[in-house]
């Protein structure tokens, strides 16, 4: 694994010093290599390493740390910064419903995770109304009109309505008339590329605006995470982020990527199927299996 | 490394950034690199254009390797679709079913995932959007009952194809892979040689866990072929390169959208173009 590669490559400094440019260039390449391998993409993996290298160069080697050690450290401090804190979560306005807008390409979790967030909000006690805002795939409202029969939480039926935007603005009226705490809208998955069906997400949100609009990413995409994050960002104005399918072997190095282009914090983790699934994010944790 | 002034080190972190991009991964990335550099000191390549070139038949020669076009005059043929959760199983059977109508063929479709909210509507409206017949149980089922069933029907109905969607499922899940190993054994029994056909399906915004993906589903089931989804997307898909080399298996068709027709057969050399873009 990485600490023991960097290990190595430090034994080779004995005694006190500086660390130099030289002997911080190879562990640097092996910290790279590791942040690539697990999918961060290449331009943030070189951002970071350059600003681990600022941090490094030059520095003492610290009494009773070995250098590899000292330049671990200063790496694990910058992933953790990167990552941003745990535990933030849906914070619910002080103007119910809170309305949280779920968006995100194509079979990501979104539809599943309104599930989860649902019975979370559900056992906090809280009020919760789903709207499904996917008209377009296949028994997408069938999906989650079957997730909330079993929270036995309502899910506004679309009716025989056939604009997605119509269908959101109607769950607000529902959602605000009949006293719920919190209405969670699912949206259809889409490329960012798609440019009319970004300009439907924008819609969505100048017809309902949302208090979250948060992009369930999975933990498994590779290098186009950059450009999806940015233009979902771009366009709409993040407030969260919920990485999916976590609890496999993925590394996801592209949270890094899509938290640098972003800034939006991380609010939840997919870990599983079932809607007991959700969990709080602990970056500590995501940073060392990023690593490897 | 090279030593040449039109080759230089910029060009090189260009390609190697191109191909990393693309999601070739870092050991298949390296490698071609390294590999160029021969073909630089015999002079066979001088420039970025004819750096590109050569690496375009790296590719082509890994990806071409494996198209093994096997004549099946087996019927009907079952064809098993397996995958990770959400990267298009059920969608692409809708496709598949909608390209072999169109050739004339008889299909059962087989509504394999009885565990998601939602998957045997999803694929009975496959079904009837395309105009075939979907076997399906009431959800909690046996996934290998089903599967046999519709096997079953497919030879009383003299079927030419029965495609069987099952749920998605991380690679890393044991009871899960299991539960695919049954299913095999069960299509076995069902019909000898069943599955004739098992399908892995990927994402191409997928990165590097692709490679453990490919990994595990062939070693608990034995892949025949790779379908590579959401083409039309930003993702590459270059992780097939390394996948295609180690498990010896071709990409037989592509995804590039969410309609019945969006399913094309995979076209090495636009493929390697695509990736170079
Ligand atoms: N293993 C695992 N699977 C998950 C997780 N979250 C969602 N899934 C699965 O991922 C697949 C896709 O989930 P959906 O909720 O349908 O995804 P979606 O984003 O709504 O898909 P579209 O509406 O088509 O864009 C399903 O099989 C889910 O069960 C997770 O945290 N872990
Ligand atoms: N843009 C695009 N979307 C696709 C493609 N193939 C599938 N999709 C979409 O991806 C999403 C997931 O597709 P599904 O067919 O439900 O995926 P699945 O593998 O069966 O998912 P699970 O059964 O939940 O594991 C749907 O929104 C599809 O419309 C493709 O080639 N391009
Ligand atoms: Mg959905
Ligand atoms: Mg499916």
């Amino acid at each position: 694994n990485l600490t023991k590669k960097l290990d190595s490559i430090f034994k080779k400094i004995r005694g006190k010093g500086l660390l130099t440019d030289k002997n911080i260039d190879e562990a640097l390449r092996e910290v790279r290599l590791a942040l690539l391998e697990a999918d961060v993409h290449f331009k943030v993996a070189k951002s970071f390493i350059e600003g681990v290298r600022e941090k490094a160069v030059g520095k003492e080697i610290l009494e009773g740390l070995a250098p590899g050690q000292q330049v671990v450290k200063i790496v694990w401090k910058e992933l953790s910064r990167l990552m941003g804190e745990e535990g933030k979560t849906i914070a619910l306005s002080s103007q119910p419903p809170t309305l949280i807008m779920l968006v995100g390409l194509q079979g990501s979790g979104k539809t599943t995770t309104v599930g989860k967030l649902a019975r979370r909000f559900k056992r906090e006690g809280k009020r919760v109304l789903l709207v499904a805002g996917d008209l377009q795939r296949p028994a997408a409202v069938s999906q989650l009109q079957t997730l909330g029969k079993g929270l036995d939480v309502p899910v506004m039926d679309p009716g025989t309505n056939k604009d997605p935007v119509i269908v959101m603005e109607k769950g607000v009226k529902q959602g605000r008339k009949e006293g719920f705490d919190v209405v969670i809208f699912d949206t259809a998955g889409r490329l960012q590329v798609d440019e009319a069906l970004m300009a439907e997400l924008v819609q969505m949100k100048s017809g309902i605006s949302p208090d979250e609009i948060l992009f369930v990413a999975d933990a498994m995409t590779g290098q186009t995470a950059v450009d999806v994050a940015r233009k979902f960002h771009e366009d709409l104005g993040l407030t969260g982020i919920i990485l999916t399918k976590t609890e496999g072997d993925a590394r996801g190095g592209a949270l890094l990527s899509i938290r640098s282009v972003t800034g939006a914090p991380i609010k939840f983790i997919g870990t599983g199927e079932k809607l007991e699934d959700l969990e709080p994010f602990h970056p500590d944790r995501m940073a060392s299996r990023i690593l490897g | 490394f090279f030593g040449r002034a039109t080759i230089d080190a910029d060009m090189l972190d260009h390609l190697e950034e191109l191909l990393i991009g693309a999601d070739l991964g870092v050991e298949v990335t390296e490698r071609f690199l390294r590999d160029l550099k021969p073909c630089v000191e015999r002079k066979e390549v001088s420039d970025l254009v004819s750096l590109k070139k050569k690496l375009k038949k790296f590719m082509v020669s890994i990806l071409e390797k494996e198209r093994s076009e096997m004549p099946f005059s087996v019927s009907p043929k079952v064809t098993l679709f397996v995958g990770v959760n959400g990267v298009g199983k059920t969608t692409t059977i809708g496709k598949r079913a909608q390209k072999l109508k169109e050739e004339g063929g008889r299909i059962v479709l087989a509504a394999g995932d009885t565990f998601r909210a939602g998957a045997g509507e999803q694929l009975a409206l496959w079904g009837e959007r395309v105009g075939v017949e979907v076997i399906r149980h009431r959800p909690g089922a046996d996934p290998a009952a089903v599967a046999f069933d519709a096997v079953s029907a497919g030879l009383a109905r003299k079927s030419d194809h029965v495609l069987i969607d099952t749920a998605g499922r991380l690679q890393t899940k044991n009871n899960l892979m299991a539960e695919l190993k049954k299913m095999v054994r069960v299509l076995e029994k069902a019909m000898p040689g069943a599955p004739h056909e098992k399908i892995l399906v990927l994402d191409a915004t997928t990165g590097q866990n692709a490679l453990s993906q490919a990994k595990l589903f062939n070693e608990a089931i034995g892949i025949t072929g790779i379908i590579l989804t959401k083409l039309d997307g930003t993702g590459r898909g270059g992780i097939v390169i390394p996948i295609v080399e180690t498990l010896s298996v071709p990409v037989t068709d592509i995804g590039v959208g969410e309609g019945a027709d969006d399913l094309i057969p995979f076209h090495v050399e636009s493929f390697v173009d695509a990736l170079f873009e």
